[in-house]
């Protein structure tokens, strides 16, 4: 995170805020009720409250504005620029003003006023960007679940910089970055993509491609915008150029970034997995047998996916035919002619044919740390 | 072959737009051209390139050029 320069901050903790025009994109309660959620997101977590009035000066003045509006830095019309705030101080300062010539949602279509506003109010606040990909105070609109902005731990750090902690007794926290060199990191979940290999930590993936030696770290929501976080599998079933993503008993396909229509379902009905199940933990698919592999706590299934049903006699114990790997499994991928299985923050290379590891690496060796 | 020339120009000045605007470039309005290392811009762009993560090439290469086409807030990212 990083505070405007000069630390200019709000002597007092009970800010007041005035909506001063409406942009007509959205019915006014949408827009009211966008903005009261925005400054929520920052109460939650320091000792701040804001107030709505509609008599006197407010403190953060809220506006919507076409192009030049008189304060040195014009809007730009559809895309680009979406909106600017002024560090606090008296008159123009913490003032938020929104480029009317967006389309403002209150859903996941370009672009949603409750996540950019709440971005906008951190300037209100005294932030300024930050680098973390994962903040709300990244300079770029990411569209991530537009029912929870979720302040990640850099933006609490930020504003707890600036005014300390709430009066909440349970202090909130929030999610932090992956980042691919830290030695702690463990996955979700792994797959191979079109000959990459795609990592899954929380809200975001690691991507790895052959040509770059560093890992791309992005929301999952940039490629698949209607995926959950937390994916716990993931598969390739290359013959068919799918990808199948878990999380519970649902699961979810997709053609690239192209997720089928019709999903997610239920992992009973199509794999016709027992309700003993509740989720998957790891999944591969030999693209030479046809057979899909799923890992559950401490056994294991195989898929039949050209005849669309599981093999007789499984579950099998994940000890017995994957010796060496552990009893649970965090993700697997298959690269050549081996098996790469995670587990926490170690990673076994398995030679399917003789059964045995051959060695185990860190987690995050694919990213030539 | 011309058309290629022109879109090196707008990337140009897309790449001159964003840094005047977010990372205080100072050009007093003089079009930049493709002029070899160590003037201000290389230095502003690989500024930029650190701070949203990107391979620090202090070129206008294609990640750095998707990421200068993204939506974003209107604040510069070094403080003025």
């Amino acid at each position: 995170f990083a505070i405007t320069e000069g630390n200019p901050k709000w002597e007092k903790k009970n800010l007041t805020y005035s909506i001063e025009n409406y942009t007509p994109d959205l019915a006014k309660e949408d827009v009211d009720n966008a903005i009261r959620k925005a400054f929520k997101v920052w109460s939650d977590v320091s000792p701040l409250t804001f107030t709505k009035i509609s008599q006197g000066e407010a403190d953060i003045k809220i506006s919507f504005y076409y192009g030049d509006h008189y304060d040195n830095s014009p809007f730009d019309g559809p895309n680009g620029i979406l909106a600017h705030a002024f560090q606090p101080g008296p008159g123009i300062g913490g003032d938020a003003h929104f480029d009317e010539g967006e389309e403002w949602t209150k859903d996941h279509r370009n672009y949603n006023l409750y996540r950019v506003a709440a971005h906008e109010f951190g300037h209100s606040l005294g932030l300024s960007h930050s680098s973390d990909i994962g903040a709300l105070m990244f300079p770029s609109y990411g569209f991530s679940d537009t029912n929870d902005i979720q302040l990640s731990q850099d933006d609490i750090n930020g504003i707890q910089a600036i005014y300390g902690p709430g009066n909440n007794p349970i202090q909130p926290t929030g999610p932090t970055t992956p980042h691919a060199c830290d030695r702690k990191l463990t996955f979700d979940a792994a797959t191979t993509i079109r000959g990459e290999k795609i990592f899954f930590k929380d809200r975001f993936y690691l991507r790895k491609n052959p040509y770059d030696s560093e890992a791309e770290v992005n929301f999952i929501s940039l490629f698949w915008p209607s995926l959950p976080s937390g994916i716990e599998a993931a598969y390739e079933d290359a013959e068919r150029d799918l990808v199948k993503f878990f999380k519970g008993n649902k699961y979810w396909v997709t053609q690239g970034q192209y997720v089928l229509p019709g999903y997610p379902k239920s992992i009973y009905s199509t794999f016709g997995f027992p309700a003993t199940v509740k989720k998957i933990d790891a999944a591969f698919s030999d693209g030479y047998t046809g057979k899909t592999y799923f890992f559950v706590e401490n056994k294991y299934w195989r898929y039949n996916e050209r005849r669309r049903s599981m093999d007789a006699g499984y579950p099998k114990l994940i000890t017995n035919d994957f010796p060496g790997i552990g009893s649970k499994v965090d993700a697997v991928i298959n690269d050549n002619e081996f098996l790469y299985f995670f587990s926490r923050t170690r990673q076994f290379k398995f030679e399917p044919q003789n059964k045995r590891v051959v060695a185990v690496l860190k987690a995050n060796s694919w990213f030539n740390c | 072959f011309p058309a290629h020339l022109e879109t090196e120009q707008q990337d140009l000045e897309i790449v001159q737009n964003y840094l005047e605007k977010f990372y205080d470039l100072k050009t007093e309005g003089v079009k930049i051209s493709k002029k070899k290392d160590s003037s201000p811009v290389v230095e502003k762009l690989k500024k930029m390139q650190k701070f949203f993560g990107l391979k620090v090439t202090g070129k206008p290469d294609l990640e750095t050029l998707k990421m200068m086409k993204n939506p974003r807030c209107g604040v510069p990212d070094v403080s003025k």
